[in-house]
């Protein structure tokens, strides 16, 4: 299973992770 | 044949030039016009057809009955185990796929089948949220993240898909409208105050309710049961119907906790703003971005909200059931558009926000808490790619016109078969 995430928010929002990361719920995505 | 094959001399000679030439010729043609044939493949909306396309295994997969097997392995692992196995085959599943059982907060044997333990609840506080304003909704693996350029979404590199054909289009004439539905509750925008069922509220006097309760604890929202939604709404006979999921009587206990997200959203409930927001229509100095999170088969398999936001609608798409693996997303095009998903679409402070739990063979069943009238994987004729039925949310909060979730707060899961 997957989840899709698609937003807009500001042009200067940073992804704080990588592809391959392993992440668990309530961990920093973006800012 | 053996001596065919063993005493016939084998001959080597060149070709021609020209016909390497022609090959040369032969495959550009076929790629020209298999280029040409994608440019026309569009239905009658002008949106593009989407269709099984990759290699042979692909094409194999595509021909195989995955929704009628997915079925087969819900029932399967909703057997009742005896309680005397429990614990040794949920240790031997755990060891598998490598589940923590230390997070889990009930004993191994309290789960009655291997769907009930996949499903599990973890113990409080073993997720920590951070601050940040976006974070993860589930444990997973990051496939993918970044901007959507030209509407297009990347699946993995250099393979792409339509942000439309993912969320669906708005489609105009809709049998059921926003204003009808709402016509024992209504927001006045121009003015600072809620009628509720005849009663007036101040937004004023609703925030203060907040203020005045715990700020950490998230109240319960009262839920509609299935039997209710449905006599209520009943769902849709056909595809692209419009039908309100929401029938919860507004109290102030719901108030406050819609209260408490329009605040972490640094929106004044005040402010709303007629209609909805749409990945078209983006703020001027803002982006729209993506990020794609794979759960693996031992994870943790509920959903929570990545950020304080508002579900305005939800859109079920009835597609197949491919597995969604890093494998498959780099074989076979527009896996995350074939695939049965709930696009559940609404707003967050910085204008549009959606969030799409897509199926997958092994887990085709899609659990949203507070759509008790969604129901996924059923059996039943499939409808064509980009057919989908549409719930509005706009009677669960008459603040915030849609269902109000705040970072973290689970929103649902994913069911095996």
């Amino acid at each position: 299973s997957t989840v899709v995430l698609v937003f807009e928010a500001p042009a200067d929002f940073e992804f704080s992770v990588h592809a391959g990361q392993k992440v668990k719920v309530g961990h920093r995505l973006g800012d | 044949l053996m001596n065919a094959w063993t005493e016939t001399p084998t001959k080597w000679y060149p070709l021609p030039l020209a016909v390497g030439a022609l090959l040369l010729v032969a495959i550009q043609y076929r790629k020209k016009v298999r280029g040409s044939r994608k440019e026309v493949e569009l239905d009658e909306n002008g949106m593009e057809v989407i269709r099984l396309k990759g290699p042979w295994h692909v094409h194999v997969m595509g021909a195989l009955p995955l929704r009628n097997l997915s079925r087969l392995w819900g029932y399967v692992n909703e057997v009742e185990l005896p309680i005397w196995f429990r614990p040794h085959g949920y240790r031997i599943y755990a060891n598998l796929f490598g589940c923590n059982l230390d997070e889990i907060d009930s004993p191994l044997d309290s789960y009655p089948s291997l769907g009930a333990f996949f499903y599990r609840k973890l113990k409080p506080g073993v997720r920590p949220v951070d601050g940040a304003v976006l974070v993860s909704p589930a444990d997973g693996t990051v496939l993918h993240f970044g901007t959507v350029k030209g509407m297009q979404v990347e699946q993995v590199k250099g393979i792409t898909y339509h942000l439309d054909a993912l969320l669906g289009v708005e489609r105009p004439g809709s049998p059921i409208s926003h204003a009808e539905h709402n016509r024992d509750m209504s927001i006045v925008d121009d003015q600072e105050f809620a009628e509720i069922n005849g009663i007036e509220y101040t937004l004023e006097q609703l925030i203060g309710t907040s203020n005045g309760s715990s700020g950490t604890s998230t109240p319960s929202l009262a839920q509609p049961t299935e039997s209710d939604a449905l006599l209520a709404h009943p769902p849709p006979k056909k595809y692209g119907e419009r039908f309100d999921a929401s029938v919860v009587e507004p109290s102030r206990d719901n108030l406050a906790h819609d209260a408490s997200v329009a605040r972490e959203m640094g929106v004044r409930p005040a402010m709303e703003r007629k209609g909805s927001m749409s990945a078209r229509n983006i703020r001027p100095g803002n982006s729209l971005f993506f990020t794609v999170i794979y759960l693996a088969p031992g994870d943790y398999h509920r959903f929570h909200s990545p950020t304080a936001w508002v579900v305005e609608k939800r859109r079920h798409f009835v597609g197949e059931l491919f597995s969604v693996s890093p494998w498959m997303a780099k074989r076979l095009e527009n896996l995350f558009v074939l695939n049965e998903r709930v696009a559940l679409l609404g707003r967050w402070k910085y204008g549009f926000f959606g969030m799409v739990p897509v199926g997958a063979t092994n887990v085709g069943s899609i659990k949203v808490n507070f759509d008790q009238a969604l129901r996924t994987n059923v059996r039943g004729r499939l409808p064509p790619p980009g057919a989908y039925t549409e719930a509005v949310y706009s009677n669960a909060s008459p603040i915030l016109r849609g269902q109000p979730l705040t970072p973290a707060e689970e929103m649902g899961g994913f069911r095996l078969g």
